[in-house]
């Protein structure tokens, strides 16, 4: 995360840690059932098996050396089938939910966003000099409306209808390296819900060239289905 | 679409004070507004109706002359013809305050016999608006609005009034209410509230004060002119061909020569962006090519190379020189004054802690909650727009009326604001008391959903269901489907089947931000809200932590 700041600990308890089985952090997801971990499909391209990876939930710091830190292995893989840069894990076991681990609130089918909500990223990527590495940072940004984003001063049509895009105009904080596979989540009434998975950039916090998401409320059918027959 | 109410603006949470009325009993607004329409005691610019007690008062002043009150349970109608200050086609609708000629002669009254005697009087036209000296069209004239003048060498002039915007459009079409709904090259527009073929995020509740109405062509985001997501599947969105109004556009507050708000108003001559790079000429395509040019925002002044706010940007900008960087904003001297400088404190500093919840009547709540109970965003205090006021900082300067954070300056019961959607002037905001508690456990996952407890409330209580059927003080309900002591037909189980109004249950069949009621059987008393606990939160629920968050955005 580019600007922005370190987080309150456990504050984004939906938050997880992607990790090699070496224990590396190297991706982000969102916890959106006790048992499945939402993601972006380009953090999986490394290896096809499920042993490859580790979540780590209720962290605030990258070393996770918290009392409240839990570790579960990945029983399964499943990538959108229509190469959408979106992911399901499934935990070999479920997480247990504490003050530390909350699952985030998924959209309504097709639900879109008109602009005007608070919407925040979360990460533990790459800060590009802006301090706070190794603690989890968060921002906040404006979603910016696909038509403008697909300006040719912005993203010159770049952004599909599948996506959405988020950011400041005028640059100055992103995601970044690192973030791809987390959360970009919007307060509604009194609650999260998770509109995006971190998917790509030109750059980060570039003037003009806000960040990309996967735009989740277009893969509820997808991830009700997956997670019932699974 | 038919309803009498389609000619009036209506604004909930309203209240006119004293302004010349007429008081009814009516069984709905729409029987209100005919009591409007056949007003004959004075001409009816407005009416209020409260659904609870069906009242109906037909008004002969609207917003523009009187004062307006926030209240709950109150829905203020208009007639649109008189908050139009332009007019559309030949104007003999028109029902606007102009009271000059377009040489900017005083009107004479059309009830004066001097110093013209004037063929058309208010008693033989009662139906033209003949009122003070307003400009008016009573004979069809196809030059639009006239007036007899105050200069005896002058009988008539024609007058300056601006068109609506509904057969054309001035400047990019900002302004722009017409019913044009096909594109430039044909395309026929898709609806604004409707996600299909193209989902887009131009929803018209997000955009109250732009009309996003049917599928009209429109311009929300400060483009060069209207247009509109189109309803061809390959197509997403395209601009459509609105003609130009061959009269002035409306003459625009005089421009500033410092920055106030976002600067759209900003006149001066800086030409320098905030990195210091000098601004390319808006009329010039090179280095960098562009849309901003002085054809396209023909009301925006793009004169020279000064930096201008043509679009909606958060500041004047311009593009620059500097073929690296393709646009910049600019530092523009703030016209605001300077606030004093604190002075210096001996001892330690204390950091000011802002709680995101109220105590007792929220009056000294500080925190930057900006949202209201529905979800509604804020007006800032010190604007006028959508919504005219007199809370401001300098009335209320012990209230904090900063930005647009919820406040209570008037010590009603809890923090509000005016919200940005038109229709709706004033709402609750979204906070909690610092005092409510919520310890209950219940063992269960999240995500699944609790068994409700009948005889609490979640938010407004919309969605109750239980039993309740006393009022708060202490009054027995009466039966929604009777009409004894309270005569009612607004709220009733065959009107709202919908609402559960079942016997004498407390409900909450309009959404009453303050929770269920209902009609008692006080005689004295119509209705009144319940007292219904709210029911405890679950332990863990999706997308609320145990920890507050930061939330340090960079908006």
């Amino acid at each position: 995360i580019v600007a922005g700041c370190i987080s309150h600990p456990h504050s984004w308890p939906w938050q997880i840690s992607l990790r090699t089985s070496f224990d590396m952090h190297f991706c982000g997801g969102t916890l959106i059932d006790p048992q499945w971990v939402l993601t972006a499909a380009h953090c999986l391209e490394k290896s096809s098996r499920p042993s490859a990876y580790k979540v780590y939930l209720g962290l605030h710091k990258e070393r996770a050396l918290e009392p409240s830190v839990q570790k579960r292995d990945v029983e399964k893989l499943f990538k959108e089938p229509h190469r959408a840069d979106i992911a399901l894990l499934k935990l070999r076991s479920p997480a247990v939910i504490n003050n530390y681990v909350i699952p985030v609130c998924l959209p309504k089918e097709n639900a879109v966003l008109g602009g005007r909500e608070e919407c925040y990223v979360t990460g533990w990527g790459d800060t590009k000099g802006t301090g706070g590495d190794g603690y989890l940072k968060e921002t906040g940004f404006p979603v910016i409306e696909n038509k403008i984003c697909n300006r040719p001063e912005f993203l010159n049509g770049r952004v599909k209808k599948h996506e959405l895009c988020a950011g400041n105009i005028h640059g100055g904080t992103d995601s970044c390296q690192g973030d791809s596979g987390g959360p970009l989540v919007c307060l509604d009434q009194d609650k999260f819900v998770q509109h995006g998975v971190t998917s790509w950039g030109l750059g980060c916090a570039q003037p003009m060239k806000p960040g990309v998401y996967v735009r989740v409320s277009n893969y509820i059918p997808w991830i009700k289905s997956i997670m019932e027959n699974n | 679409q038919g309803s009498i109410l389609d000619s009036y603006v209506r604004t909930e949470g309203a209240w006119l004070l004293n302004p010349k009325k007429q008081t009814y009993k009516t069984n709905s607004k729409e029987e209100c507004a005919e009591r409007c329409e056949t007003e004959n005691k004075f001409t009816c610019r407005a009416f209020l109706f409260t659904s609870k007690d069906q009242q109906c008062l037909t008004l002969a002043e609207n917003t523009k002359t009187a004062v307006i009150f926030r209240r709950t349970n109150a829905v203020l109608y208009e007639k649109r013809i008189y908050l139009l200050e332009c007019k559309k086609g030949k104007g003999t609708d028109y029902r606007g305050t102009e009271a000059k000629t377009q040489k900017g002669v005083p009107c004479q009254k059309w009830a004066d016999n001097t110093p013209h005697k004037p063929n058309y009087t208010p008693q033989k036209h009662p139906d033209a608006g003949l009122e003070e000296n307003y400009c008016r069209n009573p004979d069809n004239d196809g030059k639009g609005p006239w007036c007899y003048t105050t200069d005896p060498a002058t009988r008539f002039d024609y007058c300056n009034i601006p068109e609506c915007e509904v057969e054309c459009m001035h400047c990019s079409g900002e302004n722009y209410h017409g019913v044009v709904a096909t594109t430039a090259s044909g395309l026929e527009c898709q609806r604004w509230d409707s996600q299909q073929p193209h989902s887009h995020g131009y929803l018209p509740e997000n955009f109250p004060e732009k009309d996003l109405k049917m599928n009209y062509c429109r311009n929300p985001d400060g483009e060069p002119r209207p247009w509109c997501f189109t309803t061809n599947p390959n197509k997403r969105w395209e601009f459509c061909d609105i003609p130009r109004c061959t009269t002035p556009p409306p003459v625009p507050a005089p421009g500033r020569q410092c920055l106030s708000g976002r600067g759209e108003d900003y006149r001066g001559k800086v030409s320098v962006t905030e990195s210091g790079n000098t601004c390319q000429h808006w009329s010039a395509q090179f280095p960098h090519r562009h849309a901003r040019t002085p054809e396209n925002y023909p009301c925006k002044s793009l004169e020279e190379n000064y930096c201008r706010n043509p679009d909606g940007e958060k500041m004047p900008w311009c593009y620059t020189t500097n073929r690296t960087a393709r646009w910049e904003y600019c530092t523009i001297p703030s016209c605001d004054e300077k606030e004093p400088d604190t002075p210096a404190v001996d001892g330690p500093e204390q950091a000011q802690i802002t709680e995101e919840c109220y105590r007792g009547n929220g009056v000294s709540y500080r925190g930057t909650t900006s949202f209201t109970v529905t979800g509604k965003k804020c007006q800032a205090w010190n604007s006028m727009s959508p919504h005219r006021h007199n809370k401001t900082a300098e009335q209320f300067p012990n209230a904090d009326l900063k930005q647009n954070y919820c406040r209570n300056p008037d010590a009603d019961s809890r923090p509000w604001c005016y919200t940005t959607d038109p229709g709706v002037r004033w709402e609750y905001c979204d906070l909690k008391r610092c005092d409510d508690h919520a310890q209950i456990t219940l063992p269960k996952p999240p995500q699944t959903t609790l068994e409700p407890n009948p005889d609490c409330i979640n938010g407004n209580g919309k969605d109750y269901h239980g039993t309740v059927a006393k009022t708060a003080r202490g009054r027995t309900c009466q039966d929604w489907s009777s009409q004894t002591p309270h005569s009612h037909d607004y709220f009733t189980p065959m009107t709202h089947p919908e609402a559960g109004l079942d016997k004498n249950y407390c409900r909450n069949p309009d959404g009453d931000v303050n929770g269920p009621w209902c009609y008692t059987t006080d005689p004295r008393k119509a209705w009144e809200y319940c007292d219904i606990p709210k029911c405890p939160p679950a332990q863990y629920e999706c997308g609320k932590s145990k920890f507050k968050q930061k939330l340090c955005a960079q908006r």
